[in-house]
């Protein structure tokens, strides 16, 4: 059953009625803050790189209390049979510390769009901010992505990978980008790269319809554009756990206050 | 007196038989001990209720709740606050206008909770006072 009373006499230990499991869902839902019971579309999305991120996190905030929760990380972790998954940084463990919310999306592009001979080569990304609860703001947020080792033609080379936040859109013409980040990379690296986007995700949120989303392009020390894939970024056709993704860490502005039902 | 009651308590530590009853033990009798406020253990089951789907984690929480009579003594291994005492002795000379004081949470935890959104995103949010750490008579 659902309630289980160790010390009192009557012992509560039965299996709750339909209409009182209902009841225990609305009320347990109401103090979790939600409208409703959540209904993800889940596929392959429980083994990609967001759920895994947050997972780390989730262990790191309740490392106390590990014994209780490692069954249902080990359950999670045996999982995946590549290497790789997503671990927090330091920076994320400071974010973590003063946030009362953490929040990773998942990237919507499931098609290259076909874009301009110019920009070719550039990837898009987009995230949907629309479901963050009211009063929580923004007080960090990144955009992460995968590197592998290149071990192709490009193996001494060193990149030039920017990530620009689409400030407009046309029907005839190529998208106003803004530059928020460029960095060098070598070849032969390997692992998570984080790009801060804090001041694009406040806008997000507070403007949607200027959630246009992001997009990378990648350029040799020579200035060709190539495909980020080339350079060793992982997009879609990569392995789940190293999804490019987006998390925010979020602090509640307001006191959030029941309302009475 | 205080210095009589740290006497008592060494005794009591010193007597093999007490061992067994655990932190926080008081000799009321059997009644009273029933009665007192007191946390009692309440596990809630996230997977009990169906929601393995889109709570990733934890699986559920121990959640407690108090219950139990506040009233004279209060009893000494419990927290009571000043104004429970105020309230018991009012209660005592008008019962039928003036309840006894209430038995509540004094300390409360925070959980997290891990779990999918509609879009499938995830969320890890804090959630304050949602374990009763101790009770009380307020």
């Amino acid at each position: 059953g659902n309630l289980v009373d160790f010390n009192n006499d009557l012992q509560l230990h039965r299996r709750l009625r339909t209409h009182e499991k209902r009841e225990m869902q609305k009320e347990i839902l109401s103090i979790l803050g939600l409208p409703h019971r959540p209904r993800p579309h889940l596929l392959n999305g429980k083994y990609n790189s967001a759920p895994l991120f947050m997972l780390n996190l989730y262990n790191t905030i309740n490392s106390e209390e590990r014994n209780e929760v490692d069954g249902i990380l080990d359950q999670y972790k045996s999982m995946f049979t590549t290497p790789g998954p997503p671990l927090a940084t330091s920076q994320d463990n400071a974010y973590l510390n003063d946030a009362d919310m953490v929040m990773s999306f998942v990237n919507l592009v499931e098609y290259d769009r076909e874009l301009s001979p110019h920009r070719r080569h550039h990837k898009e990304f987009k995230f949907n901010l629309s479901q963050i609860p009211e009063g929580e703001a923004v007080t960090a947020a990144e955009f992460r992505i995968y590197k592998e080792c290149v071990s192709s033609t490009f193996r001494n080379e060193t990149f030039l990978l920017s990530v620009f936040q689409v400030v407009g859109e046309h029907p005839d013409r190529d998208a106003d980008l803004f530059l928020l980040e460029s960095r060098h990379l070598w070849a032969v690296e390997e692992g998570w790269l984080d790009f801060d986007i804090t001041a694009t995700s406040n806008l997000w949120v507070m403007s949607p319809h200027h959630n246009l989303g992001l997009q990378i392009s990648v350029e040799t020390s020579s200035g060709q554009n190539i495909s980020p894939r080339e350079a060793g970024l992982v997009g879609r056709d990569g392995a789940l756990e190293r999804q490019p993704f987006m998390v925010a860490f979020f602090k509640v502005s307001e006191v959030h206050v029941r309302t009475a039902r | 007196s205080t210095g009589k009651r740290r006497q008592q308590s060494r005794n009591r530590s010193n007597h093999p038989q007490e061992a067994h009853k655990g932190p926080g033990h008081t000799d009321y009798n059997s009644s009273d001990q029933k009665t007192a406020c007191r946390k009692h253990e309440l596990y809630v089951s996230f997977r009990e209720l169906g929601w393995q789907d889109w709570i990733i984690a934890p699986e559920g929480y121990a959640a407690n709740y108090c219950d139990g009579e506040c009233s004279f003594p209060l009893n000494a291994h419990m927290n009571a606050t000043n104004h429970a005492i105020v309230q018991t002795l009012v209660h005592l000379m008008n019962p039928e206008n003036v309840p006894k004081p209430c038995c509540a949470p004094t300390k409360l935890h925070a959980i997290s909770v891990l779990y999918f959104d509609d879009n499938s995103n995830v969320i890890l949010k804090k959630y304050k006072n949602m374990v009763v750490r101790a009770c009380g008579c307020h």
